[in-house]
């Protein structure tokens, strides 16, 4: 089954 | 000190509904730029940007930046109390602790304010760079909620898929599967109606229903939505919103381990 990603994987913090 | 008059205060009171079930604490940032907020929602899987760009403001005063921290239901809730043709007035001063909202109706015979205290919030900004997407569709909004609405009474996650055929939208669940194609067309009467494919590179990716169910909230926005997908990045869902700004909805992916 495909797992939920969340943002932080894609994006840094600011 | 900060004032910012908006006529069409309706914009604010769809924003608001727009983002409120999403999110529920948010800083909104103030600056010369416009009225802006970045949020996520509190399992860090969807991300909403909005800005209302100065312009926008008949009349917009901000002598500093100034992030406010406010809870969007209690601002949801004294939004409810602004008719949909008043004039909505946001009001705060440097360094307070509250903002005012203040609310005219068109024959200026009622005037209503309502003062409320704001929170200090830790703010949790992304940085998001700009992205070439493999895939762009603009299609009406009313659509792509119809779709999401529909194929959540079937399935929990949709796979999104863009391919020269158009753009594809399946489930799978308990009862069956099912599958909705929208075919580039751009022969319509009125360019909002049309569905504008632009792809790069086919590209399919699984996304969680609810949250797109969320992010149709902001339908009433804008009569299209532009959905950006690439393959490793999350969605992204664009309202614009008229002479002002937009509202974007970010959602990370469901992907294999």
């Amino acid at each position: 089954k495909p797992k939920q990603q969340v943002l932080s994987r894609f994006f840094a913090p600011k | 000190m900060l004032e910012l008059r908006l006529v069409q205060g309706s914009l604010l009171k769809k924003v608001l509904e727009a983002m409120k079930d999403l999110v529920t604490d948010a800083n909104f940032d103030c600056s010369a730029t416009g009225f802006s907020l970045q949020a996520m929602d509190s399992s860090h899987v969807a991300l909403v940007a909005l800005l209302l760009r100065s312009e926008g403001f008949e009349h917009y005063r901000c002598d500093r930046n100034i992030t406010m921290g406010m809870n969007l239901n209690n601002v949801s809730k004294l939004l409810k109390c602004a008719g949909n043709d008043d004039i909505i007035t946001i009001k705060a001063d440097d360094g307070g602790d509250t903002v005012t909202f203040m609310f005219e109706n068109p024959k200026q015979d009622k005037i209503s304010d309502f003062e409320m205290k704001l929170m200090d919030l830790d703010s949790e900004h992304l940085g998001i760079p700009d992205a070439e997407y493999h895939a762009i569709v603009r299609m009406p909004s009313l659509e792509f909620s119809r779709i999401c609405k529909d194929l959540s009474s079937i399935g929990d996650t949709v796979v999104i898929s863009v391919t020269k055929e158009g753009i594809k939208f399946s489930t799978r669940g308990d009862i069956g599967n099912a599958n909705i194609v929208c075919r580039q067309n751009t022969t319509v009467d009125k360019p909002e109606e049309a569905t504008v494919i632009q792809m790069n590179e086919a590209v399919s990716l699984t996304f969680a229903l609810r949250y797109l169910n969320s992010f149709t909230k902001a339908t009433s926005l804008s009569e299209t939505v532009t959905i950006s997908l690439s393959s490793e990045l999350p969605l992204v869902a664009e309202y614009k919103i008229a002479d002002m700004g937009y509202i974007k909805f970010y959602l990370a992916p469901k992907i294999e381990d």
